[in-house]
């Protein structure tokens, strides 16, 4: 029997001790490590890998902490276009979704995409459809929503000298707890 | 981005990664993270590969398939083939960012050239270990 084993990451950027606040640093460590342990409690059970990279992504695509799912970045437009894949060493099956904007768990598209479909990668609305025609979670654009995303948001535009779409009509209005440790890594388009 | 990349106890190596790409993207913009090649890749012939940073210059690299492919045919380790990639290819284009890789025989590495990674790892029979900076 293999040694089973896991590896996470939460994005990568500009992340220094200076920029996150002790209760922020303590955040992110806990969810990794939360994380690690959710993806190792399915190996340990003898799980596959697919289920155990599943189960760990599906956390971070729900903690605003990171830019993925709940919590992602906004598009010039005020969007949030989401995008994820998976693929089996073992059989080199492969599935991806870009642009996706209803279905809450990004990485289990990707999935339904790869075992429930002739193809590896659907786009835009028809991944969407797909997803739905899946049995996965449809959500409304407003569940992606976070204020600290838009404020980063707004505040780049105005670097560039764009113009600011209109808020979200359903944007939820004030900013929950959790959102509020999330720290901006400085990832720009 | 967010990636997971896992080894399980039949051998097999997974990977994948979820994202919302870069603040004020043009919309319609992808990067590398759905990109089969670039921002994911697994082989049992070599590795499992996760990718997050600049997309464009991880598509331009095929980062996570070139990865798999030196440990598979030039026989390098996990730990530098990934820091070919970023450590060397990647900042010689001028991108940025980082990966996480694990390998059948049990290998984990990571390597990013940025100041921080949010990371972990854990294994059978090892302590998880969590990091944040470089």
């Amino acid at each position: 029997m293999a040694k089973w084993a896991l590896v996470a990451h939460g994005g990568a950027g500009v992340i220094e001790r200076a920029h996150l606040r002790p209760e922020q640093d303590a955040a992110y460590r806990e969810v990794m490590g939360r994380v690690a342990q959710a993806g190792a409690a399915v190996l340990k059970a003898g799980g596959a890998a697919l289920d155990a990279i599943e189960a760990a992504i599906q956390i971070l695509e729900d903690d605003p902490l990171f830019n993925a799912g709940r919590g992602a970045v906004f598009t010039a437009q005020g969007d949030i276009e989401l995008d994820a894949s998976i693929m089996d060493g073992g059989t080199l099956a492969a599935g991806a979704v870009a642009g996706v904007t209803r279905t809450r768990h990004p990485i289990s598209a990707a999935r339904a995409v790869m075992e429930h479909s002739p193809h590896v990668f659907l786009g835009g609305e028809g991944a969407d459809a797909f997803a739905r025609s899946q049995g996965l979670e449809a959500v409304e654009p407003s569940f992606f929503f976070t204020e600290r995303r838009w404020k980063s948001l707004v505040r780049e535009l105005e670097r560039q000298g764009l113009p600011i779409p209109r808020r979200p009509a359903v944007a939820p209005a004030k900013e929950d707890a959790r959102t509020a440790l999330a720290h901006d890594e400085g990832k720009r388009g | 981005t967010v990636g997971v990349v896992a080894l399980d106890a039949d051998g097999v190596v997974a990977a994948g990664t979820s994202t919302g790409g870069v603040t004020a993207k043009r919309w319609g913009r992808v990067g590398d993270s759905p990109i089969i090649g670039a921002g994911t890749y697994a082989t049992n012939a070599a590795c499992a590969v996760s990718c997050t940073g600049a997309g464009e210059y991880f598509i331009r690299l095929s980062v996570a398939r070139t990865i798999c492919a030196l440990v598979e045919l030039k026989g390098l380790s996990l730990q530098a083939a990934v820091d070919q990639l970023v450590q060397r290819d990647l900042t010689k284009l001028g991108g940025e960012g980082g990966v996480i890789a694990v390998a059948p025989d049990g290998q984990m590495a990571w390597s990013f050239n940025t100041s921080g990674m949010y990371r972990a790892r854990i294994a059978d029979g090892e302590a998880m270990v969590v990091g944040i900076y470089k």
